[in-house]
C-alpha cells in the first residue's frame, strides 16, 4: 500500500491511498486503505495522515482520523502519530501498523509498531530539496 | 516551523514521491499530486502491494482499493474491491469529481470505471498467478480463516463454520509483514 499526504503551493491539502490489499485474502475482503479516517484522513484546518499495515486491525482504530484530531489538540505530527499508533498497541500488541502525519504548516512525523528495522517513508519539501528516505524506530 | 509545499508517503516508494512533487512543482494541485504519486506506484507495482498483478486473493484474483480525500472541500472519492481495472486512484478521482458519493465497491466500481472511460481487462500477472499456485500447493497456507472445518491451518476450503474456539483466533496476524500489507 501507498498512503500519501500532499500540500500544494496554495496550502491546500489532500491525502490518498492505493493498494491491492493482503495476499491470500478471503475474496471480498477490504482493508483500511479506502476508508476515510482509517487509511487516510485530512482536515484542511489541521493537517493530514495516512496509515499502512494490517488493515483488518487498523480500521478498528481510525488512526488517520485520530492523528489529525491529535494535531488539532496541539500535538506535533510526530507526537500525534505516536499517540494514534499507541492506541493500536494497547489492544493488539502484535499488529503491524505505521502512519505518516503532516500539519497544514508542513511539519511532519511518523510512527510504527512491529516493523523490523523501523518504518521507512519518503518525503520532500523545499528545504530537503530532493526526495529523501527517512526512517522512524517503532514504539 | 514547517515548509511548504510537501509530499510525504508511506514506505520508501521514492518514484511516487518524486512524481507527486513534480506535479506540485509544475503548478498542480494537492489532489493532482496524490493521483500522480499513487498512479506511479500502481504502474510500478510497488513491492507487489500496489496496483495490478499483486496480492492475489484465495481465488487468485487481484482487486484494487484506492481513496482520495480533498482538504478544502472535505470530499472523498474511493473504490474498494474493484475488479479488472488497473487505474484505481484515477477511478477514485472520478468518484470524487463526477459523483456525489464517497465509495463504490466491487463489480459496480468496475462498471463505473468503464463508464468513465477506463479499460476493463485481466489484471493478473505472472507473479500473482505463481504466488497463488504456490499458496495452493502449500495447502492454502497461510490464510485468514478461523472456527471452521476442515482445519484451516492444514487444509484448503471450502469450509463450514464450527463452534467458536477463542484459543484458535487471530493466530496468523503475523503473516502481515514488510512485503504484505495494506
Amino acid at each position: 500500500t501507498i498512503g500519501m499526504v500532499a500540500i500544494d503551493r496554495n496550502g491546500s491539502l489532500a491525502v490518498g491511498t492505493s493498494t491491492n490489499g493482503l495476499r491470500h485474502k478471503i475474496p471480498g475482503r477490504v482493508g483500511d486503505s479506502p476508508i476515510p479516517g482509517s487509511g487516510a484522513y485530512v482536515d484542511q484546518d489541521v493537517g493530514g495522515a495516512a496509515a499502512t499495515g494490517d488493515g483488518d486491525i487498523i480500521m478498528r482504530f481510525l488512526p488517520s482520523y485520530q492523528a489529525v484530531e491529535n494535531m488539532r489538540q496541539g500535538m506535533s505530527p510526530k507526537t500525534a502519530a505516536n499517540e494514534a499508533i499507541a492506541r493500536i498497541v494497547k489492544k493488539y500488541p502484535k499488529a503491524m501498523a505505521a502512519i505518516v502525519a503532516a500539519d497544514n504548516a508542513g511539519r511532519y512525523g511518523a510512527a510504527c509498531i512491529n516493523i523490523e528495522g523501523g518504518f521507512p517513508y519518503s518525503v520532500v519539501n523545499p528545504k530537503l530539496g530532493n526526495v529523501t528516505a527517512e526512517r522512524v524506530d517503532c514504539l | 516551523r514547517g515548509i511548504l509545499p510537501l509530499v510525504i508517503n508511506t514506505w520508501n516508494f521514492s518514484n511516487a514521491t518524486l512524481n507527486a512533487w513534480t506535479t506540485l512543482s509544475s503548478g498542480g494541485s494537492a489532489v493532482d499530486a496524490i493521483v500522480s504519486g499513487c498512479s506511479t506506484c500502481e504502474r510500478e507495482q510497488c513491492d507487489h502491494t500496489v496496483g495490478w498483478g499483486g496480492s492475489p486473493d484465495e481465488n487468485g484474483e487481484s482487486t484494487l482499493d484506492a481513496m482520495i480525500m480533498d482538504g478544502p472541500s472535505h470530499k472523498v472519492g474511493a473504490v474498494a474491491g474493484m475488479r479488472r481495472v488497473k487505474d484505481a486512484i484515477s477511478v477514485a478521482r472520478k468518484v470524487l469529481d463526477n459523483t456525489q458519493h464517497s465509495l463504490l465497491v466491487g463489480d459496480f466500481a468496475t462498471e463505473f470505471a468503464v463508464q468513465m472511460g477506463f479499460k476493463e481487462e485481466n489484471i493478473s500477472s505472472d507473479w500473482s498467478l505463481k504466488t497463488w499456485e504456490d499458496w495452493k500447493a502449500n495447502k492454502c497456507q497461510p490464510n485468514y480463516w478461523q472456527n471452521v472445518e476442515p482445519n484451516p491451518r492444514e487444509n484448503c476450503g471450502p469450509y463450514k463454520p464450527v463452534k467458536r474456539d477463542a484459543k484458535n483466533e487471530n493466530i496468523n496476524r503475523n503473516l502481515v509483514n514488510y512485503e504484505n500489507h495494506d
